[in-house]
């Protein structure tokens, strides 16, 4: 463990804990791509099969109980729970657009041809993509609440600090994954307009409003 | 790559 890779964690886990509080304090998903959340707790689910085969540290048992418990939540908060707030008209991105390819790339280049090793790489591809369906939302309401941004941000910063960790592992551990770096950077990369943004005008108390 | 035979990260 380094200290990239642990504020890393922490700001996915603030990401988190930042949506749970917006949904529940405002009893509203407005604004929220289920569609995301969705492949979000896709993501996880196929990451995270080896929870019981194999064990790393109690850190990271419970890091992913609490990531496949909380992507759950969050979708039964959406489709269920504040369904009436669910704005579907504006959370229209063709996810299956994203899923295929994926899972054809996931079958094609991986590390070990093995159910366990393909689900996950087919999880570490999708995660890079996953977030579009709610940048795609953002973009169509023209808007995001203060509250979004944030959680954007921290989701956001979550992966560009694994960039750092994973700079940090391969000087230091002779650790390198180049599948999990290239999905990466393209995730990160998806963010750097939304980053533009916020640092420009959320920092200066402004909403987020893109060229809709 | 895996160490030991598994993924370390989250």
């Amino acid at each position: 463990m380094n200290i990239f890779r642990l504020v890393g964690d922490m700001s996915h886990l603030l990401a988190i804990i930042i949506l749970l509080m917006k949904m529940w304090k405002s009893r509203s998903v407005a604004g929220i791509s289920g569609k995301s959340q969705i492949l979000f707790a896709i993501v996880f689910t196929t990451r995270y099969l080896d929870l019981f085969t194999s064990f790393v540290s109690i850190y990271n048992t419970s890091m992913k109980v609490f990531f496949i418990g909380t992507s759950y939540v969050t979708v039964y908060f959406i489709y269920q729970h504040f369904k009436p707030t669910y704005d579907s008209n504006h959370d229209t991105f063709r996810v299956e657009f994203l899923i295929v390819p994926v899972g054809g790339l996931a079958f094609l280049v991986n590390h070990e041809f093995s159910l366990l090793e393909i689900l996950w790489t087919f999880s570490i591809y999708l995660e890079s993509v996953a977030i579009l369906p709610q940048l795609f939302m953002v973009s169509k309401t023209g808007e995001a609440e203060s509250i979004t941004s944030h959680y954007l941000f921290a989701l956001g910063s979550y992966r560009a600090l694994y960039l750092l960790n994973w700079i940090y592992r391969y000087y230091f551990e002779g650790f390198f994954d180049l599948i999990a770096v290239v999905a990466g950077c393209v995730q990160t990369i998806l963010y750097c307009d939304f980053f533009y943004l916020y640092i420009t005008k959320v920092l200066k108390g402004k909403k987020i409003s893109l060229p809709a | 790559v895996m160490l030991g035979g598994k993924h370390d990260e989250l």
